[in-house]
């Protein structure tokens, strides 16, 4: 889901 | 990894050393909003929680621990260490005005009801508002140092080059994230008076000083 690739940025 | 994103990580960790030099060298944390460092401590403790239950990689499992420690160590000196060179006086912005709005606009707004998401949200919220108290005692004192100008030209900076980084993925990946965008966007916005003030004039060799 698009979220989690957010999630691997600070 | 684009290098919007990059400059932008290596511009928030410029900032984080800068402050942290600049107290220690000094021995002092005049000029420093306490609160707007004990509100980053809370954003990275309540945004990496993950880094015990998820692996992503060995950079940003490094970053975001240094970000931790960094933002602990800043609250440790200036409200412990060189305490007494704190500017409690003028460090009067009420905290709780940002803290319980974002907490309950991230159990409102959110990708998922769960806690790790509404911590990771609400994270995000509270980054975006963080440096108020921050401004709010350059505001009341009328100045800034060139120094605490420059940690914050680079970490309002780096949140602009996220935006970028954002306008990036969004072409190249067609990946975003609405909630981590407008708040990006609040956060930039709230430093371009910064901004121009400091291109105007600390870049010119002079103080950062507010009009009377």
């Amino acid at each position: 889901t698009s979220h989690s690739q957010t999630k691997d940025e600070l | 990894m684009n290098i919007f994103r990059l400059t932008g990580d290596l511009s928030h960790l410029l900032a984080i050393i800068i402050l942290l030099v600049k107290i220690w060298k000094t021995r002092s944390c005049a000029g420093i909003s306490g609160k707007s460092q004990l509100l980053f401590a809370l954003v990275y403790t309540t945004r990496y929680l993950d880094l015990v239950s998820t692996y992503i990689s060995a950079y940003n499992t490094f970053m975001k621990l240094i970000f931790i420690c960094a933002s602990y160590a800043t609250v440790y000196l200036i409200y412990m260490k060189f305490k007494a060179t704190y500017d409690h006086n003028h460090d009067t912005f009420r905290v709780e005005f940002l803290i319980l709005p974002s907490f309950v606009l991230s159990l409102l707004i959110n990708h998922d009801f769960a806690v790790l998401e509404i911590l990771w949200t609400f994270s995000i919220y509270l980054e975006s508002v963080a440096i108020l108290p921050q401004l709010f005692l350059v505001s009341k004192t009328g100045e800034a140092e060139s120094i605490t100008s420059h940690y914050l030209f680079a970490l309002g900076s780096y949140r602009g080059l996220y935006l970028l980084n954002w306008i990036y993925r969004y072409y190249a990946e067609s990946h975003y994230d609405l909630i981590a965008i407008v708040a990006g966007v609040v956060q930039t916005v709230l430093y371009c008076d910064f901004f121009y003030l400091y291109v105007t004039k600390v870049l010119k060799g002079k103080k950062l000083q507010l009009p009377a």
